[in-house]
């Protein structure tokens, strides 16, 4: 995900047309996404949220924040003005009408392409139709999350899915999200479609006789019936399940019916009770207890909880074998709004794989990565096989700063072993293996530099 | 971008464009701007964001939380509101068109 440089096939640069004036026709919102914003970001959560376009120590008055708040879920709706000589030119110009993806049609974890002017009107020369990666990250009716990233005056850009082509999913509401002070790197999204509904009829409400006008307003591909409406999605996101320990909640993922591997941070203790809630493909909740959990100093932060009951319906992952740096990954998780919504999923790539002794033992990625997505899966966007266990991104102990787009997981591949000699005989001898990992591996997970020798002693 | 990316990316770049507003005869006073999205092309009609309306507001902001609100009138807005929208040449306008204007490039100051 991220501003990417475009393809040559349109030689940036070229001349602009002149602006064209353009007369409002109304403002207008999607009731539906400002329920689900003040469900989401409201109440207590609304201290942590901000969504200025600014980061938190930018000179913006309360007065003009509080307007943008005010202001988020709402569109503008205008009609380009045209002289008589230039009618015939604009008709041209502006381009064909877009069609419009039914809401639901694009599902989680699918790509996205943001389509934005980054400053707007500053630069456009330079930054008109920017473009930017992503996928559909998580979605409350119409209010939806893309990790591609946006820049302050993207607000209002286009969102296009890949699947139903080039379709209009959504536009750009708030382009920037911090929750507690911490930049989260998801985009706040509109849908189109229930705002094209709105408008059409306050077109016909605040215009009668303007039906004419409504009809010019793009319709829903579905009405095009040789494409297909619905995207498969990610059918392996399903093993990520929301992990609950007391007041404590994170991310696993579901290694087989009765067992799920999370952090050691989320459950502490063995012999806890944990409650293990599935989302997709139905709403579950069951009961399990920690069966291993490392200690304290291991390296490796893991959990293993065995539910009371299977866990039906989700496919279990295959776990991977090798790791090839650069690939695309996605993390599933419940960072960012844990109970209050379904599992999030953001992509990036395998940025780097570090070896202890030829073995795999800590992987990281360009996923934006959140608070509570801790024990989540990380997994092959290609493939779908499990990677690994995620389990920190990374704070700036100096700054205070935390960088969702650099985080830890735990390869498979460390794992897998002992979690399958744990499921088939119930022996725990092999997990407690990862509390005797070598000197090396702590040096890694330390983030310390590893000693090119072992210091010789001078006695 | 592979291939898959193809119709979004010209899609994106028919209907993408950049809507200011400003105060007529007050050009000091500045200029509110953002992203917007071509819907159709004649008449053209484009939907952007809502947040550079917020200063022309005649009721003021306080408006958009009313419960009951969903739309507002476009003249909800003060007299001397002027808005321009600007989008990037077609790159699949008619054959020959497309190479209309200056074909030299520049760097024009921001």
């Amino acid at each position: 995900a991220g501003l990417e440089p475009r393809s040559s096939a349109r030689p940036r640069g070229r001349p602009l047309q002149p602006p064209r004036p353009a007369e409002l026709l109304l403002l207008l919102s999607c009731p539906a996404f400002r329920a689900h914003f003040a469900r989401l970001f409201g109440g207590d959560a609304a201290e942590q949220w901000r969504f200025a376009s600014g980061a938190p120590d930018d000179e913006v008055s309360e007065d003009e924040e509080e307007d943008q708040l005010r202001a988020l879920g709402w569109f503008a709706l205008l009609r380009v003005r045209s002289g008589e000589a230039a009618a015939e030119e604009d008709a041209d110009e502006l381009g064909a009408a877009v069609a419009v993806a039914p809401l639901g049609t694009v599902p989680k974890g699918a790509p996205l392409l943001a389509c934005g002017s980054p400053f707007g009107a500053f630069c456009p020369d330079i930054f008109l139709n920017t473009l930017s990666r992503g996928v559909l990250s998580n979605s409350a009716g119409p209010l939806l999350l893309t990790d591609a990233r946006c820049l302050p005056g993207t607000e209002g850009g286009g969102v296009f899915a890949v699947r139903p082509a080039g379709a209009l999913v959504a536009l750009v509401a708030a382009p920037l999200c911090w929750k507690a002070r911490e930049w989260v790197g998801l985009t706040l999204l509109c849908a189109a479609s229930p705002l094209l509904h709105a408008a059409r009829a306050a077109l016909v409400g605040l215009h009668p006789g303007s039906e004419v006008l409504a009809a010019q307003l793009p319709p829903e591909v579905g009405a095009m019936r040789s494409l297909p409406l619905q995207d498969p999605g990610l059918p392996w996101a399903a093993a990520a399940v929301l992990v609950e320990c007391s007041t404590v909640w994170g991310s696993g993922v579901a290694v087989a019916p009765r067992l799920v591997v999370t952090c050691r941070h989320v459950v502490p203790r063995e012999e806890a009770r944990v409650l293990v809630r599935s989302a997709i493909p139905k709403s579950a909740a069951i009961w399990g207890h920690v069966v291993f959990a490392t200690q304290e100093m291991s390296p490796y932060d893991i959990a293993v909880v065995s539910l009371e009951k299977s866990l039906d319906g989700i496919p279990m992952p295959v776990p991977a074998e090798h790791f090839h740096e650069g690939e695309a990954v996605s993390v599933v998780g419940f960072g960012v709004f844990g109970q209050a919504c379904g599992p999030s999923v953001t992509s990036g790539i395998l940025s780097a794989v570090v070896h202890v002794d030829d073995r795999p033992v800590m992987l990281q990625t360009t996923c934006a990565v959140h608070g509570g997505s801790s024990g989540g899966p990380l997994f092959s966007t290609r493939s779908g096989d499990l990677l690994g266990i995620v389990a920190s991104n990374t704070r700036d102990n100096n700054t205070g700063a935390t960088y969702p787009h650099l985080n830890f997981s735990i390869p498979i591949t460390v794992l897998q072993p002992a979690l399958q000699q744990y499921s088939e005989t119930g022996d725990l001898r092999s997990l407690r293996q990862l509390d005797r990992a070598t000197e090396p591996v702590q040096v890694v997970w330390r983030l310390q530099r590893p000693l090119a020798e072992v210091p010789r002693s001078k006695l | 971008m592979g291939r898959q990316w193809g119709p979004a990316m010209r899609t994106a770049e028919q209907a993408g464009c950049v809507v200011s507003a400003s105060r007529a005869g007050q050009p000091e006073a500045g200029l509110w701007s953002c992203s917007g999205v071509i819907l159709s092309r004649s008449p053209g009609l484009v939907l952007c964001h809502g947040g550079i309306f917020t200063p022309f507001l005649r009721a003021g902001s306080g408006v958009l939380t009313a419960a009951s609100a969903a739309f507002l009138p476009g003249d909800s807005c003060n007299d001397d509101l002027r808005l321009h929208v600007q989008w990037s040449p077609m790159a699949a306008s008619p054959a020959g068109r497309s190479e209309r204007g200056r074909p030299e490039l520049c760097t024009p100051q921001c």
